[in-house]
C-alpha cells in the first residue's frame, strides 16, 4: 500500500 | 488520526463559513476577491475527484464535501447574488499567471503520471498560491472591510495545525508527503504575508477612520 497516494488529507 | 486533524480540518471550511456569513449579513462582497474564491472551488473540485474511486472514512467524505459546498457557496454569492457589490476593477490579478505554471508544475512533479494523481497534485499546488489574488487586491486597494480578523484567523490556524500534523505524522506514523509539505510551507509564508498586510494595511487604515 503507498501511503502516499491514498490521500486521506484535505 | 492525531487530535491536529479533527481541529485542523474543520478550521478552512470555518473561515469560509465566516466570509459566507459576512456576505450575507452585509449583504455585500466588497474587498473580497472573487478569483481566490474561484481559485479555491477550483483547487477543491481538482482535489477530491478520489471521492468517486476511493472511500477512506465517513469523516473524510463529509469534510470533502463540505469543503466543496462551502467553496462554490461563496463564488455564488460573489458572482451570481451580490455581484453588484463586487469589486471587479480592484480583482486584477492575472490568474493565468497562477493557473498555467501550475498545471504545468504538476505535471512534471507529481507522485504518480495518472489523470487523478495529476489533478491531486494541481490542487495542492494551486492551493498553496491561491491567495495571491486577495493578496494583490489588499494590497492595491488597503481595505478590506468584509475580510475579518476571524476569515484570517481561521485561514492561519488551518495551516498552522496542518504544519504539525504532518511533524506528527513524520514522527509517529512515518508519513511524510513532500510534495503537500513544500506547497503548505510556501501557503503559510504567503499567509505571513496576508497577515503582515491585515497588520499594517488594514489595522491602520481602521485605526485612522476611527472618530477622534
Amino acid at each position: 500500500k503507498n501511503a502516499v497516494l491514498t490521500h486521506d488529507e484535505l | 488520526m492525531n487530535i491536529f486533524r479533527p481541529t485542523g480540518d474543520p478550521s478552512h471550511p470555518a473561515a469560509i463559513v465566516i466570509l459566507l456569513l459576512k456576505i450575507w449579513k452585509t449583504r455585500s462582497c466588497a474587498g473580497i476577491s472573487g478569483k481566490s474564491q474561484l481559485l479555491f472551488a477550483l483547487v477543491f473540485t481538482t482535489r477530491y475527484l478520489g471521492l468517486f474511486t476511493s472511500f477512506i472514512s465517513l469523516y473524510n467524505t463529509s469534510m470533502k464535501l463540505i469543503y466543496i459546498a462551502c467553496s462554490y457557496a461563496t463564488v455564488y454569492l460573489i458572482y451570481m447574488k451580490f455581484k453588484a457589490t463586487y469589486d471587479g476593477n480592484h480583482d486584477t490579478f492575472r490568474v493565468e499567471f497562477l493557473v498555467v505554471p501550475v498545471g504545468g508544475v504538476s505535471f512534471l512533479v507529481n507522485h504518480d503520471f495518472s489523470p487523478l494523481e495529476i489533478l491531486w497534485t494541481f490542487s495542492i499546488y494551486l492551493e498553496s498560491v491561491a491567495i495571491l489574488p486577495q493578496l494583490f487586491m489588499i494590497s492595491k486597494t488597503g481595505e478590506t472591510e468584509t475580510i475579518t480578523n476571524h476569515y484570517l484567523f481561521f485561514l492561519c490556524l488551518s495551516r498552522a495545525l496542518y504544519l504539525v500534523n504532518w511533524i506528527w505524522r513524520f514522527y509517529f506514523e512515518g508519513f511524510f508527503d513532500l510534495i503537500a509539505v513544500v506547497a503548505g510551507g510556501v501557503q503559510t509564508i504567503l499567509y505571513c504575508d496576508f497577515f503582515y498586510l491585515h497588520l499594517t494595511k488594514v489595522l491602520k487604515g481602521k485605526k485612522l477612520s476611527l472618530p477622534a
